[in-house]
This record gives C-alpha cells, structure tokens and sequence, in this order.
C-alpha cells in the first residue's frame, strides 16, 4: 500500500468559468494560472529567480522542490522548455528562464 | 556558449510563437 497523504491532489477546477476570456492582458507574471500547472510554474519561479549564470540545475530545483519527485520536475522543465519559457545552458541540467530579461 | 546563445534564440523564438 502506497502513503498518498504528503501528495495532496489540486482539483483542477476554476471558479472563474463564465466570466469571459480576457485575452493576453496585463502579463503580470504571477498570476496563477497561465496554461501551467502548479508543478510547473514553481519551477518555473525557481529558475527565473536563480541568480546564477548557468541557469539552475536540476539537483538544485530537486533541493528547492523536495516535495515534488524528479520525474515531475523534468516533466515540468521539459514542457517549460517547449514552451520557450526556459532554455538549456551549459547541459541538458542546467536551465535558465527567457522572462528574466 | 554560442550554444547557449543560440539555445535562447530558439526558446525566445517558440515564446513569441506561442505569445502570437
């Protein structure tokens, strides 16, 4: 039998159904949804704010998010990456964010 | 690090896309 009670599930509903679409406005950046799920915009998070010039590796992401299993975390960096909102660096390990401009 | 340079382009480049 698998302990499930660390893992708790997001439901993935929204109560903002019906209020329209408003289109791509106002990019604040921390707004909680943006096609992404939680796993990846905390990744996401991390590697924007990481101050180093090789990007974050995935072992520092792992350390950051040690609720979150390292598949998950490659998922989330290889989805974000296909997504142009990281790029990898020096390896396939480390990435950095494209909004941090 | 050219690599690295061109990998950015290329992930700015899907970004724009995707913003488009």
């Amino acid at each position: 039998r698998k302990n499930l009670m660390s893992v708790p599930k997001m439901p993935q509903s929204f109560p903002s159904a019906g209020m329209g679409d408003v289109g791509g406005y106002g990019g604040g950046g921390s707004l909680p949804v943006n096609g992404l799920t939680a796993h990846q915009s905390q990744v996401l998070n991390l590697i924007k704010n990481c101050p180093v010039a090789e990007g974050m590796s995935l072992q520092e992401l792992k350390f950051q998010l040690h609720n979150i299993s390292m598949a998950t975390i490659k998922q989330a960096v290889e989805f974000l990456s296909s997504e142009g909102h990281i790029y990898s660096t020096v390896d396939d390990d480390h990435y950095k964010s494209t909004d941090a401009e | 690090l050219e690599r690295i340079r061109r990998n950015k382009e290329a992930a700015l480049q899907r970004l724009a896309e995707r913003n488009v």
